[in-house]
């Protein structure tokens, strides 16, 4: 699973 | 969030707080590299422009944006307040070797050819080496304050920290970001020497110095 919406980490 | 996650935010969090500190009750800054905090600024806003398209929670805004709101504050302290005590001749690394390659990269290695995602891809990678200037300034004078290692100690660990939140996000969570463990490695690596100095020396009661 790619990252790309999940930008919850600073 | 995860302990782990939560930890490095902490750490994040106290070595900004120790940083703003020193300058303000020493009312100098002697020894900080003005080129590391720009960077950090530049790191910053580039990474935190989502503040205007999403939102996650209150504790992501605010800490998002106390780190863009300190890192001005702290260029602020820097150039201006207290310019008289910054070592500028000390400070002499080339900001431009790491912002155009890393620059370049953002634009070749990403996860969405979108100007959001390019921008934090380039901040993402740029962390990872804006301690750069800094570590140069230490090596150059040969030592730091013991409050400035302090600093890097909480600085460098907190990216230490968000590699084992990755380890255990893969685990729990199946979730991984290669461009952002990538280069959290790198940043991490580069503090590896520092590390050592700050356990065998700083930790023992004495100032770090270099040998010769």
């Amino acid at each position: 699973q790619v990252n790309k919406q999940n930008k919850d980490e600073l | 969030m995860n302990v782990f996650r939560l930890s490095g935010d902490v750490s994040h969090l106290l070595a900004i707080l120790i940083l703003l500190m020193k300058i303000w009750k020493t009312r100098s800054c002697a020894g900080i590299s003005g080129k590391s905090q720009i960077l950090f600024a530049l790191v910053y806003t580039t990474r935190y422009l989502d503040l205007f398209t999403s939102f996650i929670s209150p504790y992501n805004t605010a800490m998002k944006v106390f780190f863009i709101a300190s890192s001005y504050a702290t260029i602020y302290l820097i150039y201006l307040k207290f310019k008289a005590t910054y070592d500028r001749n000390h400070d002499t690394f080339r900001m431009e070797f790491l912002v155009l390659p890393v620059l370049v990269l953002a634009f070749v290695v990403n996860h969405d050819f979108t100007p959001l995602e390019i921008l934090w891809t380039f901040s993402i990678y740029l962390e990872s080496v804006a301690i750069l200037p800094q570590l140069f300034m230490v090596s150059k004078t040969g030592q730091a304050e013991t409050i400035t290692s302090h600093y890097l100690f909480a600085l460098g660990m907190y990216r230490a920290l968000y590699i084992v939140n990755w380890v255990y996000r893969y685990y729990f969570e199946g979730f991984y970001d290669l461009i952002a463990i990538i280069a959290g490695v790198v940043q991490t690596v580069l503090y590896c020497d520092f590390f050592y100095l700050y356990v065998t020396k700083v930790l023992k009661g004495k100032q770090l110095t270099l040998p010769a």
